[in-house]
Order: C-alpha cells, then sequence, then structure tokens
C-alpha cells in the first residue's frame, strides 16, 4: 500500500482469486485505482513528510464543519466574515503556505513590506474560487496598552497600526522600483492584541485561478506611523510583531502555527457545501 | 406460537437493513494522509428482499413487480439490497503536494436501505 490507495493485502487477494490472468488482474486494479484516486481529486498517493504542518485553523474549520463533530463548535474568532460565507458555499477549502524562497522583504523607517508567491498550481481548473482570505498572525506589542479614549480619538499614532495588502500585477521596470501593485484590503489594528488577522484577497485569487489574471503575488505592508519617534529598541520590536517573514521571527518554532496562511474556498460542482451538510444533519 | 416468533424473529434479522461498519483509515494505510477524523462510521446494506416485500424496505414499484415475478420464477433474481439514502463527511487531508485540505465527499455514508 506505500505506492498505491489499494493495500497490498487487497491487491494480493485479488490478484490471487484465480478469476482473471495476472495481466487482466493487473488492469482491473489499476482501473479501480484510478477511480479511487479520482474520487478524492488527487493525481497519486500523498506520502506526506513528518516536517508537514496542518495549520490550526484548518483543524478549527473541520471540527466547525464536520458532520461527526462537536455540534456546538463556533467558527474561529479570527475568521473573517466573508470568509464565513464563502465557506457556507464551498465544498473545497485549501490552505497554502507561501514559498520563503521567493519573499522579498524591505524595512524602511516606518514601514514594512513584504512580497509574498504563493503556489496555487494544484488548484484543479473545474474547482470555481468563490473567496480567498489571506491571515497574518501579530503579536501583543509588550509594554503597548490599550488605547484609551484619548489615544482613539487621535489620528492613527498611539497604539495602533495600518496593514494593506495589495495584489502585484507587474514587476517594476528598474530593480530599485517598486512592484505595480493594487490595493485589495487595509486594516487599522491595536498593537495590544495578539490575534491573526484576516484579509480578503478575493478579486486576486479568483482572477489568478480562472487564468484571467497572472499569480505575481501580494503584497504586505506594515504601517508604524509613531515608530520615527521612538527609540531604537522600541521600533525593532514594534516592527518584528507582524508574522510576516521567518526573520522577523525570533520563536523558530513556533513559526510553522504563525505564518502567512491563504485560504482558498471553492467548489468542484460535485454536491453539497460543507456548511450545508452540518446545517442539514443537525 | 414461540416456534412462530423465533421464526418470524429469525425471518426479520435475515431481511434488507443497515448494518454497522466502522472504516477505520489505518486499516487500508490512509492514515498517513487523511488527518482527520481517524475513521468513520460508514454502515453498509445487507439482508433479503423476500417476497412479499415489506413496507419498510423503502422498495420501489419496480422492485416489488421483480419480486413479484421471482415467486413465480426463480430464474429471475430478487431485488437487491442497497443504500437509498446516503450523506456526505468532511475529511481534512494533506494531497501529494503536501497542501492541506477540507473537503466535503459525497454518498460516503449508508443513512437508509432498501430493496431495489
Amino acid at each position: 500500500g506505500a505506492t498505491g490507495l489499494i493495500p497490498e493485502v487487497g491487491r494480493r487477494k485479488y490478484s490471487e482469486s484465480g478469476k482473471q490472468t495476472p495481466e487482466q488482474s493487473e488492469s482491473f486494479l489499476n482501473e479501480f485505482e484510478l477511480r479511487l484516486l479520482n474520487m478524492f481529486g488527487l493525481r497519486r498517493r500523498p506520502t506526506p513528510s513528518k516536517q508537514a504542518v496542518v495549520p490550526q485553523y484548518m483543524v478549527d474549520l473541520y471540527r466547525m464543519h464536520s458532520a461527526n463533530g462537536d455540534h456546538s463548535t463556533k467558527r474561529p474568532k479570527s475568521m473573517g466574515k466573508h470568509a464565513d460565507r464563502a465557506a457556507s458555499k464551498a465544498n473545497t477549502i485549501r490552505s497554502f503556505h507561501h514559498e520563503e524562497s521567493m519573499e522579498a522583504l524591505a524595512s524602511l523607517k516606518g514601514k514594512t513590506t513584504q512580497q509574498f508567491y504563493f503556489n496555487l498550481t494544484s488548484i484543479p481548473d473545474e474547482e470555481l474560487i468563490t473567496s480567498a482570505e489571506l491571515r497574518i498572525y501579530r503579536d501583543q506589542v509588550m509594554g503597548a496598552a490599550a488605547p484609551n479614549n484619548s489615544s482613539r480619538n487621535s489620528s492613527t499614532a498611539g497604539g495602533f497600526h495600518r496593514i494593506n495588502i495589495y495584489e502585484i500585477f507587474g514587476v517594476p521596470a528598474t530593480h530599485s522600483g517598486e512592484p505595480l501593485a493594487r490595493l485589495l484590503d487595509t486594516r487599522l489594528v491595536q498593537d495590544s492584541l495578539s490575534r491573526w488577522e484576516s484579509f480578503d484577497v478575493s478579486p486576486a485569487v479568483s482572477q489568478w485561478t480562472s487564468g484571467k489574471g497572472h499569480n505575481h503575488g501580494f503584497m504586505v505592508e506594515v504601517l508604524h506611523p509613531e515608530e520615527g519617534e521612538m527609540d531604537g529598541e522600541h521600533a525593532q520590536r514594534r516592527s518584528r510583531h507582524v508574522r510576516v517573514s521567518r526573520s522577523l521571527h525570533q520563536d523558530q518554532d513556533s513559526w510553522p502555527q504563525a505564518r502567512p496562511l491563504l485560504v482558498t474556498y471553492g467548489h468542484d460542482g460535485r454536491g453539497d457545501s460543507v456548511l450545508h451538510t452540518r446545517e442539514k444533519r443537525q | 406460537a414461540a416456534l412462530r416468533k423465533q421464526r418470524r424473529k429469525q425471518q426479520h434479522k435475515a431481511s434488507c437493513k443497515r448494518h454497522a461498519l466502522y472504516v477505520d483509515f489505518s486499516d487500508v494505510g490512509w492514515n498517513e494522509w487523511i488527518v482527520a477524523p481517524p475513521g468513520y462510521h460508514a454502515f453498509y446494506c445487507h439482508g433479503e428482499c423476500p417476497f412479499p416485500l415489506a413496507d419498510h424496505l423503502n422498495s420501489t414499484n419496480h422492485a416489488i413487480v421483480q419480486t413479484l415475478v421471482n415467486s413465480v420464477n426463480s430464474n429471475i433474481p430478487r431485488a437487491c439490497c442497497v443504500p437509498t439514502d446516503l450523506s456526505p463527511i468532511s475529511l481534512l487531508y494533506l494531497d501529494e503536494y503536501e497542501k492541506v485540505i477540507l473537503k466535503n465527499y459525497q454518498d460516503m455514508v449508508v443513512e437508509g436501505c432498501g430493496c431495489r
């Protein structure tokens, strides 16, 4: 069973039954194997390595959607509303980590930008992507108190920073130039909270997977408005708390579960959505 | 009366119905790539579809007629005991590229059996 989905015992028993010639047996077994693979939407048997990481968010989604799971499981708090709606129409939810070898990190005074590339070629052509979210983890900035009313009223500085998500749709003419990009989503976030942020990147991913646009990746921009006024150590600490790159992440053990995650919601035209199943059963 | 009761019980036992079947993914070696669940209750249908077909056997008009013909001509087989209602399950798994996928698979659990 190491190479295919049919266990070796089953293969041997069928071949030894003597109903067909060995060639016929092999041919029937291979045909059945193909049907099994097709049923799961696989090209070959998966053989994941020990380093394979299952994001906690996907486990949470499974628990939320599983018909056999705990029905009291609610949607993950950090799940965006657009994603919640999308999940109700999707029957396939996929997660992707970015290609770290292709990341480009730049940190200027008061601004950190990171370019990500997610390889989406494993999404089959027949799967229609209805929504996609880019999830970024950010740690609480130690020493950043929750804003009081006065700081809330005072522009963006003092306990807040802004995260902008862009779709890169062109490369610059010169190496020094910035990539051509369009804004997909933006959010003003509070420094004093540790949580995942979900950004709607559906327009870009839908275009890429439908073949209407070329996947050049995303650019994440983190603006720290007040960084220029800080001492060096504090400024460095603030720029590291949005987990967009391994090099900005001090705890290597937790990086696999804290790194950015792209989640796509799609439907391959076969049957109900995951959420409808749960509602139907309930 | 006791004999009749026992015979009726045996006949009822043998008639088409849903039986327990737990599919443990580790039995077929799929636990290496299916993250959750570790297995699931799939159930299966088994039993006779005897003449005359009872109401609870969820038969179709065709199955009733086929059973009737079988009662006079045994060359024609009885109706088959098959799943009449199936439901999907969600699987969380790693594909061949080590991408994590949550997918809903149709017709994985037998909810009801009948003679068709």
